[in-house]
Formats: structure tokens, C-alpha cells, sequence
């Protein structure tokens, strides 16, 4: 596994904000 | 409640005027009024209250207001500047200008650090990485052992924490981002280059003539 810890971490959905800007009409 | 029109005015609590958020951030001024149309929507989905609670974010984020989630907590910690537990205008707009795509390195740098700073001593250290990891985990079912995590740590503390006192400061994130800048992917949202297209009904409430 080549990857480092944050980077696992970024992947979380909970850091993904683009939530807030669908499905908001 | 909530936010209502008034007499051009818009009433609610931890309103402020957009000419001024617009010369304390990235955005113009018809984009803090975008924003604005985005922040009601959000702030009334729950409680109509005009401020937006832990549970709202969660359901603007995921969709689903029972999903807990260590990191969606995190940021909204971090937007809620004032620790009073909702996110009023201000915050939402100031916070919100760290992911503009022409914001500063240095201020993403410097917020995803404390986002990662969990208990926000100034540095990240080994156990609250390994607590994001476990969370983050469990949030897809995916299953690692512990040695494979350890290992990942080991690597990581290896290459992030150069002077090996077992914990990061804000220097050396600074650097291992300059070496790693994938990490800061997520503190680029592309949609708020669009956001006046995105919630063009701003236009109809606009209380400047320009933007």
C-alpha cells in the first residue's frame, strides 16, 4: 500500500462538501 | 423565523451585509448573495430558525439526518467558529471562502491542519490519525487489520513528522503538503466558482445594483 494516512482520510465522504451544493432547489 | 425578506433587509440572526463578507473573502458580492439562497435552504431544512444545526449540515451533506460521521462533526466544528453549536451566515460564508478555488494555499494549508488537529492541541498526532483511519473504516465496511494500519502510520509519521517527536505541528504539514499536494484536493470545492449560477434566484433579492 503505497498510499499515507491522509490520504486514506481525504477519501472519507465527510470531508466531501459538494453535499451542500446538490439537490438544494 | 428564518430569514425574510424585509423592507429590502433580510432578517435573521447572524445576518451580514454581503458588501462586507465580499471584502473580507474570495467572493463577489452577488456570490455572497448566492449564498445566502444556499444557506436558507439549508438553515430551514430542519428547524426554520435561520442558523444551520449539526443535523442540517449532516442532511445537506449525506442527505440523511441519522448518518453520524467524525469528519462531516469535524468541519462543521470548524465552521462554527464561535462554538455556539449552529452556523449562522457569517460563519457559513467565511468558512465556506477556504475551499474557493482562488483562496491561498497557505489558508488551506492551514485549515486542513486543523482539521486533522482533532483535539485541537496544535499538533496532529499518531492517535487521532488512527482514529480518522478507524472511522473512515467504518464508514465503508472496508476491513484492515491492525498491524496493516500500524503500518500505514509508521510510514506516514516516517515521512510527515521530520524532526520524530511523534506528532506533527503545523511546519511540517506545511511541508509533507508541499510534497503531497493531492491532500489538499478537498479543500477545493469547483462548485463555488459557479455559485451565481448555480442559485441564480439571488438576482431577485439583490439589495446592490452591482456585484
Amino acid at each position: 500500500l503505497n498510499l499515507n494516512a491522509f490520504d486514506i482520510i481525504s477519501l472519507s465522504s465527510g470531508f466531501d462538501l459538494s453535499g451542500l451544493f446538490e439537490e438544494t432547489d | 423565523m428564518g430569514c425574510v425578506p424585509s423592507k429590502g433587509r433580510r432578517q435573521c440572526p447572524g445576518y451580514e451585509d454581503p458588501v462586507f463578507l465580499a471584502s473580507q473573502t474570495t467572493f463577489s458580492v452577488s456570490e455572497v448573495e448566492a449564498l445566502f439562497e444556499l444557506f436558507k435552504s439549508i438553515s430551514s431544512s430542519v428547524i426554520d430558525d435561520g442558523l444551520i444545526n449539526k443535523e442540517e449540515f449532516v442532511l445537506a451533506l449525506f442527505k440523511n439526518r441519522k448518518k453520524e460521521n467524525l469528519f462531516a462533526s469535524r468541519i462543521f466544528d470548524l465552521f462554527d467558529v464561535k462554538h455556539k453549536g449552529v452556523i449562522d451566515f457569517g460563519d457559513f460564508v467565511r468558512a465556506l471562502h477556504i475551499f474557493h478555488p482562488n483562496t491561498s494555499l497557505e489558508d488551506k494549508i492551514n485549515f486542513s491542519f486543523r482539521l486533522y488537529d482533532l483535539d485541537n492541541t496544535g499538533f496532529i498526532e499518531r492517535q487521532e490519525v488512527k482514529q480518522m483511519l478507524l472511522a473512515l473504516l467504518g464508514e465503508s465496511e472496508m476491513k484492515l487489520a491492525d498491524e496493516t494500519i500500524e503500518a500505514i502510520l509508521d510510514k506516514t509519521f516516517l515521512e510527515a513528522d521530520t524532526n520524530q517527536d511523534g506528532k506533527i505541528d503545523l511546519s511540517e504539514w506545511q511541508y509533507f503538503v508541499s510534497k503531497n499536494p493531492s491532500l489538499l484536493r478537498i479543500m477545493t470545492l469547483p462548485y463555488l466558482r459557479d455559485i451565481t449560477t448555480a442559485f441564480p434566484s439571488f438576482v431577485f433579492y439583490s439589495e446592490v445594483d452591482e456585484a
